[in-house]
């Protein structure tokens, strides 16, 4: 987080909307409503408490709302749909001070999905950091980064980002141990949405990226996949999902047969970007988002023996090779060569603290690998075959935006066994 | 890397410049950027938006220009600092 270098020297503030959006499909109330959300996500972090003014009142509000476009008398004039979408002023002594502007011209939305327009909600939680003291932060996760990323989600469910939170402490400090009440108005009800589109539209409920599991990761041009059944997510290099719904397999990479209903693992070829999708004993090969029209290939043609299935692939940047890992053993393929190298398959043992059987291994932008299984990951510095010491940790929080859950142990959690016995190779040790 | 145009470095230097990672034009005084400020400052903006630092107006660099963003600018702190070092 980065501080602006003011605060607020006391932990009451008055709030007000000066002027609501003409164009937009929200009233007034949802719009005072989304405030009142947005301005208590820092409220109970910090202890601070907001309180709702009516204009005409004795003092004008500390921080004054207003919906405005173009020139508004502020210098810092906006620029209409796009582009700047709002901003806010530090907190002082000024009469400015703590106010906050959105371009009035921006379609402004609450409880819709990417594409709709700009969630409302999501840009006043932004805004409101500024209003109290905190400038922009580059934290992947923060709320405060400058760039607007999509929908925050439920507003009443809406838990600050951890980075937003310890800048927001820092400034003010921790809030009371039992949480504030939360806003008194009636709960938010979304505007009318468009009519439920045709089962397999796009707007068709996704699983629950949350709970892991998946069947697939990769690191294809710098963004991870995650693959679960017929449904995938994009995390960008910025740490950002594209959207915090999947996306359809089968909607995305065209050519690929309805009848593949999941993916085993996936990788970006290094030596011409190929994407190669694996499913049972075939590889679907990809040119961006088309079939290659030679594909599918049999496993075979990798040089692995007929019948056999993988579980992971990844590519080593350090030496070019590509890693297939099926079980409790790997195999190394020489890119350059096309061939398996020699005296393959190896135990998988050999990546010391490597789950079995994982769901997939993926190198990340900064050259770390990463195995993935279950709703885990472990991590392996660049070039290294030995487990970093906190691994493993959950991977919901650092990697798809979701909540810690209670139930994650602090630290070296030891994941549950696999279920049925015969998937075990029985050695005895942390992780197996 | 594609070479950017002309009016997308001029975009650029003026994103940069309201974002301040470049140093506000002083009116007292004609200013011509450094390619090495520039650089500088590409990369500067690269690192706080989570992208690759390659120094250079890149596809993914302009594409970020380009994302809705807030008014206010990033690196409040280091654009003063500039300023206040040239009255010096």
């Amino acid at each position: 987080y980065a501080l602006s270098g003011s605060m607020w020297n006391r932990r009451s503030l008055t709030w007000r909307v000066r002027s609501f959006p003409r164009a937009s499909g929200l009233n007034t109330d949802t719009v005072r409503t989304l405030m009142q959300y947005a301005l208590a996500a820092w409220g109970t972090v910090g202890g601070l408490e907001f309180r709702e003014v009516e204009a005409g009142a004795a003092a004008e509000a500390d921080i004054l709302i207003d919906f405005s476009r173009a020139y508004h008398e502020d210098g810092y004039p906006f620029d209409g749909p796009g582009g700047t979408l709002a901003h806010a002023f530090f907190p002082g002594e000024h009469p400015i001070s703590g106010d906050t502007h959105f371009d009035e011209e921006e379609a402004w939305t609450f409880g819709e999905d990417d594409g709709g327009g700009t969630d409302l909600f999501a840009v006043a939680v932004h805004e409101f950091g500024h209003a109290l003291g905190l400038a922009h932060s580059s934290a992947p996760n923060s709320i405060m980064r400058p760039f607007y990323q999509g929908p925050a989600g439920e507003p009443s469910r809406y838990r600050l980002p951890p980075d937003d939170q310890e800048g927001l402490q820092q400034l003010y400090g921790k809030g009371p141990k039992t949480p504030k009440p939360r806003p008194s108005r009636k709960p938010l009800i979304p505007p009318p949405q468009p009519p439920r589109q045709p089962p397999g539209s796009p707007s068709e409920p996704g699983p629950d990226r949350c709970v892991g599991g998946f069947d697939a990761i990769a690191n294809i041009r710098g963004e991870i996949f995650f693959f679960k059944g017929p449904w995938f997510w994009r995390l960008q290099p910025s740490g950002q999902l594209v959207s915090p719904r999947p996306a359809q397999l089968h909607r995305f990479w065209e050519g690929l047969p309805s009848t593949v209903q999941a993916i085993d693992a996936a990788y970006a070829r290094p030596r011409d970007g190929r994407i190669m999708l694996f499913d049972g004993p075939r590889v679907w090969v990809f040119q961006d988002r088309q079939l290659e029209s030679d594909s599918p290939w049999p496993l075979t043609k990798l040089g692995l023996p007929a019948g056999e299935r993988v579980d992971a692939v990844f590519t080593w940047p350090q030496n070019g090779k590509t890693y297939l890992f099926r079980g409790s053993q790997y195999w190394r393929y020489d890119e350059s060569a096309r061939s398996l190298d020699p005296g393959y398959p190896k135990p998988l043992s050999l990546w010391e603290g490597a789950p079995p059987a994982p769901d997939d291994v993926i190198s990340g932008n900064k050259g770390d690998t990463y195995f993935f299984k279950g709703s885990y990951y472990w991590r392996f510095d660049p070039g290294s075959v030995v487990a970093a010491t906190d691994s493993p940790r959950p991977m919901g929080p650092e990697w798809l935006d979701c909540p810690s859950s209670s139930q994650d142990p602090p630290s070296n959690p030891k994941p549950r066994a696999p279920q049925s016995p015969g998937d075990c190779d029985c050695h005895c040790n942390i992780i197996a | 890397v594609q070479d950017p145009s002309a009016q997308d470095i001029s975009l650029s230097v003026d994103w940069l410049t309201r974002y301040g990672y470049l140093p506000a034009p002083d009116p007292t005084q004609a200013q011509l950027q450094s390619q090495v400020l520039l650089r500088d400052a590409i990369q500067t903006m690269q690192r706080f938006a989570g992208l690759k630092e390659t120094g250079f107006m890149d596809q993914q660099t302009m594409a970020m220009m380009r994302k809705p963003r807030c008014s206010l600018p990033d690196l409040v702190g280091a654009a003063g600092l500039v300023r206040r070092r040239r009255r010096r």
